[in-house]
């Protein structure tokens, strides 16, 4: 849990299906 | 089609899919140069970027069959490197020049205004030298970029990280086809065997230089935010703490 609170936005953009780059 | 099936040839063509496109600032950099301003720029094409290296990531043949730790814990290590070397692959044709972006050319007397920069920029030029020396190809650049993201964290101490044994192993793997690749990339060249050895040395060397860099950088920025002469947008923070 504590490196998914430090990679808050990294990790979401990971997990999400949508391009990173649409999320931005 | 799974990686693990893929030639070399096919794994270089997915790779070179997955290359982001040109980048723009999209804003002048107001001159004279201004230290404050600068590194705004900079930073912003970085955080820019960040967001179009991590859809890079998750389109290298393999990369999201890794676990999400393991996925983060390669960006956070590898990403100025990454961002190096693309920095060096664009201005390999204009000597003298860093092209940051499209919109945001600068040369080493420029960085003058930025205080301990110019040193980077004189190592990030000298690396871009020997690249123009090589006369270092598209296929073996994008090779170079997926290996830096694959190797950057493969002496990982984590604890956690050693016991995922299975995304260890899928990692290893992989950088192992990319590696294929950059071989047969090298080898079409018609090069006799030894000066593919050579070559292949020369590149890979290379990598050790651009990670050097990217250790200045890292300290660099750091000392530039905790100084309060740039502000870091969200996610270039994340990765910046995490990272160094």
């Amino acid at each position: 849990t504590s490196l998914k609170e430090k990679h808050k936005i990294l990790h979401r953009l990971l997990q999400n299906s949508t391009s990173p780059v649409d999320l931005a | 089609v799974h990686h693990s099936s893929l030639t070399p040839e096919q794994l270089i063509s997915c790779i070179m899919h997955a290359e982001p496109p040109e980048i723009y600032l999209m804003e002048d950099l107001k001159r004279p140069f201004t230290e404050a301003r600068m590194m705004m720029s900079l930073t912003k094409l970085a955080n820019k970027e960040l967001f179009f290296m991590i859809s890079w990531a998750k389109k290298i043949p393999g990369f999201v069959e890794l676990s999400l730790t393991y996925q983060m814990h390669q960006l956070e290590s590898c990403w100025l490197d990454v961002l190096m070397l693309g920095l060096m692959w664009r201005s390999i044709d204009h000597p003298g020049k860093l092209i940051f972006s499209a919109d945001l050319k600068l040369n080493r007397e420029e960085g003058n205004c930025v205080k301990g920069i110019v040193i980077i920029f004189d190592k990030l030029l000298a690396a871009t030298t020997r690249f123009r020396e090589l006369n270092l190809q598209r296929e073996e650049y994008v090779c170079l970029k997926a290996m830096i993201l694959l190797n950057s964290n493969i002496c990982s101490t984590s604890p956690e990280m050693a016991e995922d044994l299975e995304s260890r192993g899928k990692l290893q793997l992989l950088l192992d086809s990319v590696t294929d690749a950059l071989v047969w990339a090298i080898s079409k060249q018609g090069l006799s065997f030894q000066l593919q050895s050579a070559r292949l040395a020369h590149l890979l060397m290379l990598l050790s230089d651009i990670r050097h860099v990217s250790g200045k950088g890292m300290k660099h920025l750091s000392d530039m935010k905790n100084n309060n002469i740039v502000q870091v947008s969200d996610l270039l923070l994340e990765m910046l703490t995490n990272g160094s």
